[in-house]
């Protein structure tokens, strides 16, 4: 179970692609 | 991490035969990992420039000198990028030490199946006759938020992590290391510097450096990046006072501006920012020779 976990949190270790206005629009929103 | 070691240096002695002589005795070398760090004058942790003489730095005045010997960058994926046992042994004996003190958050169950791997690694395989009861009573196992967060007893957890230990007969105790050391970089457990910065608005957030790029994470959950700039998309990096900024390689997208508290984060930032890229970018030029030949004696 808990290597499960550790192979699945693999997958979302990076952020998802945007493009560099979307970014600045994120995280001015925060 | 595991042995202290003395050296004398002279007034003129730099960084680099400080740090090369550290390395030689030790058997180390993929050097570009690792640093010297040592507290400075006011109490922060500070990593030993090789280009400047020691006595140059504010190394805190003690006799002797302290320094840790520690990884600074760390691989892009540890499966496949460290080649010598030497290096593996000393990431895993600093991320199990990372884990253990609860320097970083480690889950129970993770906690558990890591102690074992790090019972595997140190006793090889399980065996009745040499393992008798107890045997695991002089080791530190599990971190103490665990132990305090549940009411087993010691020997209860113990147990768990025999049952474990027993699971992993035939690994080879580096590939145990290796193992323990995938599962915690699954998790996050390392290779992340995380930096408090704020957004124009004000709100917290945290900025993660790691090999692969920069991170932008909401403050309460440092797990999951919201907002990415892989080195691959970034032009240049610079900052004024607190002001941090991100030049795009695409010319027509806008630079990306955050804010972070003080001077000397920035500074950190961007110290770990041009050692990561540098490596990133030394990862996808051809092999060097001194690494062929690391490669071929690991093989053998």
């Amino acid at each position: 179970e808990a290597k499960e976990k550790a192979r699945s949190k693999r997958a979302n270790k990076r952020a998802p692609q945007m493009d560099w206005n979307k970014k600045h629009e994120l995280f001015s929103n925060f | 991490m595991d042995a202290e070691l003395e050296f004398a240096i002279q007034p003129n002695t730099t960084g680099k035969q400080l740090f090369d002589q550290v390395v030689k005795t030790v058997g180390l070398r993929e050097v570009w990992y690792f640093g010297l760090q040592y507290m400075d004058n006011k109490g922060f942790p500070t990593w030993l420039k090789l280009d400047k003489k020691v006595s140059a730095q504010e190394v805190r005045k003690e006799n002797p000198l302290q320094f840790k010997f520690r990884a600074k960058f760390f691989p892009e994926d540890v499966s496949e990028e460290l080649i010598q046992d030497i290096t593996q042994k000393l990431f895993f004996l600093q991320v199990k030490e990372g884990i253990l003190s609860d320097e970083v958050y480690c889950p129970p169950e993770t906690a558990v199946l890591l102690g074992s791997y790090a019972v595997q690694a140190k006793f090889g395989d399980y065996s009745r006759e040499t393992h008798k009861s107890g045997y695991l009573s002089s080791e530190r196992l599990l971190p103490q938020r665990v132990l305090d967060q549940h009411k087993l007893s010691r020997d209860q957890w113990e147990e768990r992590i025999e049952v474990w230990h027993s699971e992993h007969r035939g690994m080879l105790k580096e590939d145990a290391m290796l193992e323990y050391l995938k599962i915690a970089q699954d998790l996050e457990m390392y290779g992340i510097n995380y930096f408090e910065i704020k957004n124009k608005k004000g709100t917290d957030l945290w900025l993660g450096v790691d090999s692969l790029g920069l991170n932008i994470y909401e403050h309460d959950d440092k797990l999951t990046p919201k907002i990415g700039f892989p080195w691959s998309e970034i032009r240049n990096i610079s900052f004024n006072d607190k002001k941090f900024i991100i030049k795009p390689i695409d010319k027509k997208a806008p630079d990306f501006v955050f804010y972070a508290p003080r001077l000397r984060i920035n500074k950190r930032i961007l110290q770990l920012c041009m050692g990561n890229h540098e490596l990133y970018m030394r990862r996808r030029k051809p092999d060097t020779i001194e690494v062929q030949q690391m490669k071929a004696q690991a093989k053998e």
